[in-house]
């Protein structure tokens, strides 16, 4: 017997719940609601087990998809891309940047690299310092100037002093900023224009709820990123954060941030997520 | 024998709950509460009073159905909220708390600046142990409104920052405690932030809280209010698109009225929390 629709509707109604309480903006558990009743549409399944069965499935293979975009091995983009490679951090104010550029800091000079970061964040109170500090314990250069200074000078001038130095990465860290902010949206894309980033990375808070979604569209919109770090996934968050982003903007997600030490950042995994959401 | 006016006056006065209108108005109200990021459980809640007020039929005659819903839910969300009480300007000992990234920091200098403009000097204790430069931050933004500041570069004991910072302001000063982001269910860090309040003995603890923030909300409101007892609630980065729906769950967790909202990255860009103007975001 074809699964019937009554049926199906109160299960979606239940699986709708789940997904929204953990943090799966709106517009998307909408999206996976109606996939998930046209993969099982008229199909010929037992209710009950098979039934349960075929539901989590059509929304394992759903999630898994729209997780699975072409992920970035930044290893290989590193090797084959231009000398120094340049990564701009962008995102909302107090998503984790900082914190996770002086992560990435560290886990490329690990890994042999030879690392140079761009204090561009010339706004905010404590915010060249706060990099400072990172520089001293990870014994990595920061390059800065003073306050109020221009970012896309501070990112440039970081870039020729890597080039000088054959250092072969440089981190660039921006201000936070409202995506609805025209001015600093504009200050971002001068910093692009300036720099030509070889990766533009959005810096997403899994704390946040459905403006995770409007956030993401307008920077990509505005200006464009190839890939996500998802920050703040070790508080008591499900991290759905995650399926909102990736199915708004179609970008992968590099890493996750799982707390405040240099360690705590992860290659995303998607089994690792799946078995989050649907723990 | 009936008048045709009395016959069409009659027909005029009743009004049958057409219920796929009040159903398709409900649905509309549950996505916008949902998209503002209202705790699931309250958003459902929410829509299922004012659907049972709407099917009681107590429409009152002439009134479009869609905008007495709204008023209806308006209605039940400012219950949560509570009425807004004039705040009271005056020395005290205030403690801010939250979790990572959610504005403390800044709406300390915001706080400091709102006191010294109404003619009460303030004096800031850094007490973020945590946070690389966290002192520095407070620092500048100390000397940016002309506020008095307290740190003990090197003390690693938050709470012995806290007490000095209380034992050196000058008398009759506000003193503003921040401290560094937590999670709400570590339990070092909870402890630490109850030995703060120990030490501090704050007349007011504000749970400051971003507008973008999911269904964590409720609970970490909970969390913190069972830790510390919140007085009150920051609701900060509404300049942006987030319509701070977590901060209903807040309230209701806590029972602490949002106090203010914080609507941009400098120290003016604090103002009074508005019911009116706060809903009518939420609902789009
Ligand atoms: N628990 C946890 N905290 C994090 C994580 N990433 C960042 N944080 C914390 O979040 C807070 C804000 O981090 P920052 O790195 O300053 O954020 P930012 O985006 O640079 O902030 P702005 O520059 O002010 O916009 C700090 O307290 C960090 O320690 C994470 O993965 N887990
Ligand atoms: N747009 C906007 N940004 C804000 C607002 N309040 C704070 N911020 C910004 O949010 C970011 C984080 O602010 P902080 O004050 O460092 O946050 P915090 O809670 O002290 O962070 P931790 O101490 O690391 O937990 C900074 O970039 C602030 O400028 C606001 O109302 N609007
Ligand atoms: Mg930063
Ligand atoms: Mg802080």
């Amino acid at each position: 017997t074809a699964i019937k629709e009554k049926t199906l509707d109160d299960v979606l109604g239940d699986l709708e719940i789940v997904l929204l309480e953990s943090d799966v903006a709106f517009e998307v558990v909408q999206k996976i609601q109606a996939r998930v009743r046209e993969e099982l549409k008229g199909k010929k399944i037992k209710w009950g087990e098979e039934a349960s069965a075929a539901i989590e499935h059509a929304l394992r293979s759903y999630i898994r998809t729209e997780l699975s975009l072409k992920p970035i091995d930044l290893e290989k983009s590193l090797a084959a891309g231009p000398k120094p490679y340049t990564i701009l951090f962008l995102g909302v104010n107090g998503s984790g940047k900082t914190t996770s550029l002086a992560k990435l800091a560290h886990r490329l000079s690990k890994q042999g690299h030879g690392v140079v970061i761009a204090a561009a964040d010339t706004f905010r109170a404590g915010a060249i310092e706060q990099l400072e500090v990172h520089g001293e314990r990870l014994g990595i250069r920061v390059v800065r100037q003073k306050e109020g200074a221009d970012p896309a000078a501070v990112a440039f001038d970081a870039v020729q002093h890597a080039s000088k130095r054959h250092s072969d990465v440089v981190l660039i860290d921006t201000a936070g900023r409202q995506h609805t902010n025209e001015n600093l949206i504009e200050e971002a894309k001068k910093i692009r224009r300036v720099v030509h980033p070889s990766l533009t990375l959005f810096v997403g808070d899994a704390l946040s709820g459905n403006d995770m979604v409007e956030q993401a569209k307008l920077f990509n919109k505005e200006l464009g990123f190839d890939g996500v770090i998802l920050t703040k996934l070790d508080a008591d968050v499900k991290g759905g954060a995650a399926l909102s982003v990736a199915s708004v903007v179609h970008k992968p997600i590099l890493f996750v941030g799982l707390g405040q030490g240099y360690d705590d950042l992860k290659p995303f995994d998607i089994d690792w997520m799946l078995a989050r959401i649907f723990a | 024998g009936k008048s045709l006016r009395s016959i069409l006056a009659k027909i005029a006065k009743s009004s049958t709950i057409d219920a796929a209108l009040v159903d398709e108005v409900v649905k509309d109200l549950q996505r916008a509460l949902l998209q503002a990021d209202v705790n699931v459980q309250l958003a459902l809640d929410l829509t299922k009073r004012v659907r049972t007020r709407a099917m009681e039929g107590k429409i009152p005659t002439g009134a479009n159905l869609r905008d007495y819903l709204v008023r209806v839910i308006y209605e039940e969300i400012c219950a949560i909220l509570g009425t807004t009480k004039p705040y009271a300007i005056k020395p005290k000992r205030i403690m801010l708390v939250g979790l990572f990234g959610q504005g403390k920091t800044t709406t300390a200098g915001k706080l400091a600046r709102y006191y010294q403009k109404k003619g009460v000097h303030t004096t800031l204790v850094a007490a973020d142990i945590h946070r690389p430069a966290a002192v520095d931050q407070l620092e500048q933004l100390s000397k940016k409104v002309h506020a008095g500041f307290y740190a003990h570069r090197g003390e690693l004991r938050a709470e012995v920052i806290a007490r000095e910072g209380r034992a050196s302001a000058p008398q009759g000063d506000t003193i503003l405690l921040d401290t560094a982001g937590r999670s709400a269910i570590d339990p070092d860090l909870i402890a630490e932030i109850k030995r703060c309040k120990q030490a501090f003995e704050p007349e007011e603890v504000l749970l400051v809280l971003d507008a973008a923030m999911g269904q964590l909300a409720g609970r970490s409101a909970a969390a913190f209010h069972e830790a510390v007892g919140l007085t009150g609630v920051i609701l900060t980065k509404l300049d942006g698109s987030a319509k701070g729906g977590g901060a209903l769950s807040a309230v209701a967790q806590s029972g602490a009225p949002i106090l203010f909202v914080g609507t941009g990255e400098h120290m003016d860009e604090l103002e009074h929390f508005e019911t009116t103007r706060f809903v009518s975001r939420l609902l789009g």
